[in-house]
């Protein structure tokens, strides 16, 4: 909004905008117990999507990507003022829960809820 | 970076990190033999009343629980009485609370009926414990709530009697029960080899817990601060005024 209007702040590129499409998303991923080897104590899911956060995380911050002040302007410090200093990560947010049934060391079979095991959204941190 | 692992480096040395709160109950490489029968069947039929195939809670689930705990006796040693009856002795051990959860609700799921060849037995289980408090399900009373058991067992609420008797013991805890069966018919009194028996899986006891008060509150300060992160938006984002 400001760099039409103010000259000493850039407008994003062309190339820019050609990123847009690479900017952190969400992935779906889907991964097999047995695939992680924990098939012989795992009985269901059989399957599981854990998800995964991959993108970058530079130029303009899309508003839902939930990104706190300090990572926007580290994001800017990066860009503006200090290359060391080290752009943002794209990670995930928020988290979903997974019911696992699952045996233990000692035979017993377990029913459990287990919190932040899927990735429901990413975020640039 | 965001790399994914190989997958194929993971089958191939399936340690798990000891941070992860799944790898506390995962057991060593030489796995104990995998369960089979009822109780198998139960905790799956519990599970897919609970989730979704892709393992999402589902959020009609009635289970009133965050976590169920299947437990098998450990040991058993069978008496003859005069008679017909036969006692066998039941022995279940308890691990030690853990912190982050409650008990809300114990059970234990036994053979009311057993059909052997020629011969068939009606049983039932007792605490081992004095002036235990103890209900049987479905009720009398004809609660509307479905019955998860099948036919030829039966479930009885023994929550009290370890709530009240055992829970809060400290070291070593076993709940013991009998369980006794009669001989229906027949005048023969029919000597049952009960190292045969216990394979058939006759009962086992089933724990349910949920988070404490601290371990639910911290959950939803945790949300709760996720949520304010949601709302608040950031200066830089706000629309020009």
């Amino acid at each position: 909004q400001t760099c039409s209007i103010a000259s000493d702040v850039p407008c994003p590129s062309q190339e820019q905008d050609r990123s847009v499409n690479n900017q952190c998303s969400l992935h779906p991923y889907k991964v097999s117990f047995h695939q992680l080897g924990w098939d012989h104590w795992i009985i269901a899911p059989r399957l599981y999507t854990p998800n995964y956060c991959k993108g970058i995380c530079t130029g303009v911050l899309p508003y839902g990507l939930n990104s706190p002040n300090h990572a926007i302007i580290q994001s800017l410090v990066n860009e503006l003022v200090n290359r060391s200093v080290p752009q943002l990560s794209c990670v995930p947010y928020k988290f979903l829960p997974m019911s696992i049934l699952l045996i233990e060391a000692n035979g017993s079979i377990l029913y459990k809820e287990y919190e932040g095991m899927i990735a429901q959204s990413c975020t640039c941190r | 970076k965001v790399e994914w692992p190989s997958t194929t480096l993971l089958a191939e040395n399936p340690t798990l990190p000891s941070s992860l709160d799944l790898a506390k109950e995962a057991p060593g490489k030489e796995m104990k033999q995998w369960p089979q029968g009822y109780p198998l069947r139960y905790m799956l039929k519990l599970y897919q009343r609970s989730a979704d195939p892709h393992g999402h809670p589902r959020e009609n689930r009635t289970i009133g629980a965050k976590m169920v705990r299947l437990i098998k006796p450990s040991a058993s040693a069978m008496r003859l009485l005069r008679g017909p009856w036969h006692i066998q002795t039941l022995d279940f051990p308890l691990a030690s609370n853990e912190v982050a959860y409650q008990l809300i609700r114990a059970t234990v799921v036994y053979r009311h009926q057993l059909h052997l060849v020629h011969y068939h037995l009606s049983c039932h289980v007792e605490p081992w414990v004095p002036k235990c408090r103890t209900k049987h399900f479905p009720s009398k009373s004809g609660s509307a709530k479905p019955s998860s058991v099948s036919k030829a067992w039966r479930e009885m609420n023994i929550t009290h009697c370890i709530q009240q008797k055992l829970w809060n013991r400290k070291g070593r805890r076993v709940l013991r029960l009998r369980f006794m069966c009669q001989q229906q018919k027949g005048n023969e009194t029919l000597e049952l080899r009960w190292h045969g028996m216990t394979s058939l899986d006759v009962a086992f006891l089933l724990l349910y817990f949920n988070d404490t008060d601290e371990s639910a509150q911290a959950k939803l300060l945790a949300r709760g601060q996720e949520e304010l992160t949601d709302r608040e938006s950031p200066f830089l984002m706000r629309s020009v005024r």
